[in-house]
């Protein structure tokens, strides 16, 4: 049964990867100009909608519609040289909203921050941990959070990280560290971690 | 949120955990209400999460006819709820192979919330008369056919139920959060970095009468000669559920 939690992680890892796979090839200043479009969007989710639809009608119907502010600012970036939208591009990008749809206004804000303190990577880390050796059980299960990336962030941050892993349904019990595990909240930690890998994409200079 | 926090721990409390949605900001409240449209993206390729349900500025009485009769929304009792919750989280980490290290992150919380809400909802027999008695505007309104437009990505719903609060209400939450680190790199010659930071939160959020907390919806089918609220969207069992439409 662990190996059910490892193939669901796989196939979540594949699937973000297969996405996202057109946005490595934007040079990591436009990548970085996305991620900061990004950031203020996860401000505003109505904006972040709004771009959701607007990209969505434009992939199904080839009619791009403009948008003001960081909305616009995405869609430019994802226009090649003629005005045309990258249909890959696109779909990677929508891959990204739809993520970031899935989650609440109080994980949203929790992600800009993250952003800001540059620890989208030990965030997915732990997501993909926590996925991986919890993913099987079905029913509620303690175990302790596995903290391997934890080491290397400044205290704030990680109280950052936990928060936004309790965000979505998960409890941690003081002050023995144990997690409670929740089948329930799967979808949530996906749509989490599809989340943080675009993200993560996007901010990763190299 | 305590926003958030709050409306989920309400639903929980009624029992119907997965029946009502939770409404997670105050802002999209007012959109919540019985009547109101909800739309929600179908899923695309296979994406393991749930698509949200998205309000929109409309409600199921734009679409319709104006006339008599206007639908009856049920009330339940005033239901009184307080609540204090106290609460922390704590995060260690041991390393092995050489490398040892100690990091701790806590927090400790109250929160309080006293709350008097009421449940509105529409009976069957509204929506029975509902479905004789008023046809779909005629011409259909733009935004109709707007959302028509996207019957191929997004289902349409209209919220029967709203858990509302019936007075002024106030959230208070007061926390402490402390965060420590210490972290030992015995492979750069024992090399140490310690951090503590301690920071005292207190949050107020006032909720207006009359906003919405939680809400149920229903699948709602608007064809060319008639609309219809699926009771059992799931089962497809399509004729016998569909109520008031030929399909």
């Amino acid at each position: 049964s662990q190996d059910s939690g490892e193939i669901h992680l796989q196939s979540l890892q594949e699937q973000a990867d297969g996405q996202l796979q057109d946005l490595a090839t934007l040079s990591s200043e436009l990548r970085l100009t996305l991620l900061g479009a990004l950031r203020e969007l996860l401000q505003d989710r109505q904006a972040l909608q709004e771009l959701e639809d607007t990209l969505e009608q434009a992939l199904d119907t080839g009619l791009l519609a403009q948008l003001e502010g960081p909305g616009g600012l995405v869609l430019s970036i994802l226009q090649d040289s003629t005005g045309n939208l990258s249909c890959s591009r696109g779909g990677a990008i929508l891959y990204i909203l739809g993520a970031l749809a899935a989650l609440s206004e109080p994980q949203l804000r929790l992600l800009a921050q993250s952003i800001e303190r540059r620890i989208l990577s030990q965030e997915l880390e732990l997501v993909a941990s926590i996925l991986e050796r919890n993913c099987n059980q079905m029913e509620e299960t303690t175990r302790p959070l596995p903290t391997g990336g934890l080491c290397a962030l400044k205290s704030e941050d990680v109280v950052l990280l936990l928060n936004l892993v309790q965000s979505c349904g998960l409890a941690l019990e003081q002050p023995s560290g144990q997690l409670t595990w929740d089948p329930t909240v799967v979808p949530q930690l996906s749509a989490l971690y599809g989340s943080l890998s675009g993200l993560q994409l996007l901010a990763d200079p190299s | 949120s305590l926003f958030l926090r709050t409306t989920k721990s309400l639903v929980g409390e009624l029992g119907r955990k997965g029946e009502l949605v939770p409404v997670d900001s105050l802002s999209s409240s007012s959109r919540l209400r019985p009547f109101c449209l909800v739309r929600k993206k179908h899923r695309r390729h296979l994406w393991p999460w749930d698509t949200p349900l998205i309000p929109t500025d409309f409600s199921l009485l734009d679409l319709l006819e104006p006339g008599c009769p206007e639908p009856e929304v049920n009330r339940s009792s005033p239901i009184n709820i307080w609540e204090k919750v106290a609460g922390g989280l704590s995060g260690a980490v041991s390393l092995s192979a050489g490398l040892q290290g100690q990091v701790a992150g806590s927090s400790n919380s109250a929160c309080i919330s006293a709350l008097a809400v009421q449940t509105l909802w529409i009976s069957p027999g509204t929506w029975e008369m509902l479905l004789e008695k008023r046809k779909l505007r005629s011409p259909r309104p733009p935004f109709l056919q707007e959302l028509q437009s996207r019957k191929e990505r997004e289902s349409l719903y209209v919220v029967t139920e709203a858990v509302e609060t019936l007075q002024d209400a106030i959230l208070q939450s007061q926390g402490q959060m402390l965060a420590a680190g210490q972290l030992s790199l015995l492979q750069l010659g024992h090399v140490q970095v310690q951090v503590q930071s301690h920071m005292d939160t207190e949050k107020v959020l006032s909720i207006p009468r009359g906003s919405i907390l939680a809400y149920r919806v229903l699948q709602l089918a608007v064809e060319e000669d008639g609309w219809a609220v699926l009771y059992f969207p799931e089962g497809k069992l399509c004729r016998g559920t569909r109520r008031g439409i030929d399909f």
